[in-house]
């Protein structure tokens, strides 16, 4: 099981649609400051389900929406499409490809869809459970998050474990 | 479930001290259940001791020894309970150039079984990567990213 | 004591927006009351707009930023209400190549009035010392300083 | 007014007296992770006065006496001793220079001098509140603690422009 690509439209500060295709090894992010890494690593984060406005550094859900520039219109919808490999047949589906994307209106209504078909976030996280995707708490480290696990308190820090359990 | 976390716990402790050992070459690491008569529902306490020191209080360590001693409480989850993907912002920062060496020779370990996605401004990282995503804001406030180097092209040196 | 407080917050919010426009080149920042009826028991609002974007949202800044935008605000006061003697320990590890060359000349610029004390792993920083000083840990646990050099040898390029 | 030089014995890593003697200009401590030099920036911190604990990163006063290592014996005494230049006259005393010292004891007793006679903090801080030095809130800035002015809540960061006015 790998990460194919990941595509972001209308998320924080990616207004156009933007695809970054992936192979299994090493991938590398560089930029100046404020060019829109950590908004890439936030995009995984909540296509993968995460719920918390905090963790995506904003006020509330439509914060993660564009929301303009001088130069450009603010959008009224963000979206995310995460393709993962599946040709090891480690996830129980038949696809040797799938598709999870997740969608977020100004109103702060989330869509979740599988292969294209809208379905709950349960759906995907019961899909991927088995594969170890989605264990975000100690798979993705987020900028100036690395010393929360020691930060926090000690049955905090057994949900790291926990979910890794 | 209660015997699946009791394993989980025992494996990670045991690479903890391992990767601890590791990272902080003469120092010592330990996770220790704050209720050991109650494994299930106790929390864990971390104990880092760096090499050639007696201070075991996490708060005192430094900026750059805190980084790492976090850094071993991971990669020990990675190593006991692998995941498939890794993603990880700008997590070696605060580290010196003797412990940034440490940190990307552990990196290439789990490099070889798992997916990883590195966000970095340092150039040693950098030359890890087997694709290099570059990304910029565009005069018109927008992200773009802009190239895409494969493996042989990126390795420098 | 009143009016000493509000000229204060007046010189501070100008060489604020002054100070941002210089780290930020086409953004806008500004230091706001909160309660703008109550000069003195009002607190202090930032609105940091980097350039070529909307967001005023501090927590929707980057990393560095968050950094930028918190030297700006510290510099204001430093330009506001000079003092003898500054400590700044690694507050520029977050900065990139362009963002770290406009930090250092601001810096400069305090140096000409005031004592620095900068500690930092950061090379092109290493440059702006007249002394040098190199710590480091003995195998017995203690720190030790270990060299002083002085300007002429240290100003590299 | 400037300083002069700052001596350490038995704060925290600095087992052994150690003096760091400065110039009106610019200072630059580095070394490997671990090594001691935010030992140096609490060093300052502390003799100005800051009564924090958490701010000096222990849970007690006793946390900044050294506290041992597998080659030397734990101490009972931590002193700090601070000399400012003062052949402008800036502050009002007659002398050229200006000694400052704390040292605690294992008991967490702290005592502060003045020219090498004890004394209470308050006469230090009022000797230099015309000077500038000793507002520690925004002259120093710790490891870690640049962005505690953006994080702060509003009447907080009052306190940053207060305290230099
Ligand atoms: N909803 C949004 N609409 C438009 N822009 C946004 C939105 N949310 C965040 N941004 C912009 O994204 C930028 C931050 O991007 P990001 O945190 O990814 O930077 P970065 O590349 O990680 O930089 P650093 O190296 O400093 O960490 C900010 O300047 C912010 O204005
Ligand atoms: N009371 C004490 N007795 C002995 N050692 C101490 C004491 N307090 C702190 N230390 C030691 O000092 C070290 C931390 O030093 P410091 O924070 O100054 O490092 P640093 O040089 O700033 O490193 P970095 O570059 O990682 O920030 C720790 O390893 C800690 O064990
Ligand atoms: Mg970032
Ligand atoms: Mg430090």
């Amino acid at each position: 099981v790998f990460l194919r690509s990941l595509t972001v439209r209308g998320f924080k500060s990616f207004a156009d649609k933007t695809t970054l295709e992936f192979t299994p090894g090493v991938s590398v992010i560089v930029g100046p400051n404020g060019s829109g890494k950590s908004n890439i690593a936030d995009a995984f984060a909540w296509v993968l389900g995460e719920q918390g406005v905090r963790a995506l550094r904003g006020a509330q859900m439509s914060d993660v929406i564009f929301a303009g520039s001088p130069g450009r219109p603010a959008l009224g919808l963000a979206e995310v499409k995460l393709v993962i490999d599946n040709s090891a047949g480690l996830i129980p589906v038949p696809a040797t490809e799938i598709e999870i994307s997740r969608a977020v209106f100004r109103s702060g209504e989330s869509e979740y869809r599988l292969g294209g078909r809208p379905c709950r976030l349960l759906d995907i996280q019961e899909l991927l459970s088995d594969s170890g995707l989605g264990r975000a708490l100690h798979t993705i480290v987020s900028q100036g998050h690395l010393e929360d696990v020691l930060a926090a308190r000690p049955e905090e820090r057994r949900q790291f474990i926990e979910e890794a359990a | 479930m209660e015997e699946l976390y009791a394993s989980a716990f025992r494996d990670v402790a045991t690479e903890f001290s391992g990767l601890f050992a590791e990272l902080f070459p003469g120092g010592e690491g330990r996770l220790v259940l704050t209720d050991p008569d109650d494994p299930l529902g106790s929390g864990v306490d971390v104990e880092a001791r760096p090499g050639r020191k007696r201070v075991k209080r996490l708060t005192l360590l430094s900026g750059g020894e805190r980084s790492l001693a976090a850094l071993a409480f991971l990669f020990a989850i990675f190593r006991a309970r692998p995941s498939p993907f890794y993603l990880m912002d700008e997590v070696e920062a605060a580290l010196d150039d003797v412990n940034l060496q440490r940190f990307l020779e552990v990196m290439k370990t789990f490099a070889e079984r798992s997916q990883m996605l590195i966000v970095t401004h340092q150039k040693r990282t950098m030359e890890m990567a087997d694709v290099l995503y570059g990304v910029s804001m565009g005069k018109d406030g927008a992200s773009k990213v802009i190239s895409q180097r494969l493996g042989a092209e990126v390795r420098i040196g």
